[in-house]
């Protein structure tokens, strides 16, 4: 008798990724990472778990890899700030949950499903979702814990307006002069 | 940006973005990922969708519901509506970035017109891959 089909897919963004911008260590460990973020998940489905679980499972992974633009390693705001967005949808019944501008929870996404599952809203955004996700009882961590140099130096690049080749999630050209270029190498949406 | 999308042995298919934003963002920017429909979108009827890439243009084409609604209602199949969406509709406005989706009889598709877009996945065999560029 045939298993049903399960299938499961990730993203870590997408951009301007220039073969041998990164050195070939780096490379090494996106991929681990990706790998590692894509078993989480698979893992979940392999015990017949919820797709909802498993792509919880891999966002977790990601956000707590420092290599991808959510939880730690997010960018950093004009301010010198982090502000989270993430959101999860359950396809069997189209629940959905959200959160936008969030600062403090640990794992984005996690509060995404806490919103699904414990408001009778969608989405909630800045000191609102902070509040919420406070009284949920969700893990909080200081703003800065999101830090990581790679995205303190890309947010000083930006700030001076030297706009080096980077892998950073960065402006694109949307306003003009703004933000240079969006073709440059090594340019990544976040 | 990250997201994941998975079909699981129910048949019940799911999708789930996390985001920073963009670099030195201002004035409270929120982009794509946190909006239903546009960044993140899931249903059983057509597929699951995550994107990444320049929010706005991914908020204007309604990308996660417009790949959807192109399978429930013109009949395409999953790869056909992500390429569409990502190479024609996004492409025309000047979006740039990308998509991946599950659909529930287990197709998957991972779209984009950037040159790169970190990923991974399973494979009909059940190998899973990852890939840069």
């Amino acid at each position: 008798m045939n298993k049903a089909p399960i299938a499961i897919a990730i993203h870590g963004g997408a951009g301007v990724l220039t073969p041998g911008l990164l050195p070939p260590q780096d490379e090494d460990a996106i991929h681990e990472a990706l790998r590692h973020a894509i078993d989480a998940g698979h893992q979940v489905l392999e015990a017949g778990g919820s797709s909802l679980d498993a792509v919880e499972s891999c966002v977790v992974a990601l956000e707590e890899c420092p290599w991808f633009n959510a939880g730690k390693g997010a960018v950093f705001t004009e301010d010198g700030t982090h502000e989270m967005d993430a959101a999860i949808m359950n396809g069997a019944d189209r629940s959905a949950g959200a959160i936008a501008g969030a600062h403090y929870i640990r794992n984005p996404i996690r509060g995404a499903r806490v919103v699904l599952e414990h408001s009778d809203h969608v989405m909630l955004a800045g000191e609102g979702a902070d509040r919420f996700l406070l009284e949920q009882d969700q893990p909080q961590v200081a703003n800065d814990w999101f830090d990581t140099e790679l995205r303190r130096r890309q947010w000083q690049d930006n700030r001076s307006g030297h706009k080096a080749p980077s892998l950073e999630p960065s402006h694109a050209n949307h306003h003009g002069g703004e933000t240079g270029g969006s073709e440059k190498p090594g340019h990544k949406f976040g | 940006t990250v997201g994941a999308v998975a079909l699981d042995s129910h048949g019940h298919v799911a999708s789930a973005t996390s985001t920073g934003g963009i670099t030195n963002k201002r004035f409270s920017r929120v982009g794509d990922t946190p909006l239903i429909g546009a960044g993140t979108w899931a249903d059983d009827r057509s597929a699951a969708i995550s994107a990444t890439g320049h929010g706005e243009y991914f908020i204007r084409a309604v990308v996660g519901h417009d790949i959807a609604a192109r399978m429930r209602f013109a009949g395409r199949d999953l790869a056909t509506a992500c390429d569409e969406v990502v190479h024609q509709e996004l492409k025309a406005l000047g979006g740039q970035g990308g998509v991946i989706a599950v659909s529930p009889d287990g197709d998957t598709r991972l779209s984009f017109n950037t040159p790169g877009m970190y990923r991974a996945w399973r494979d009909d065999e059940g190998q899973l891959h990852t890939a840069i560029y």
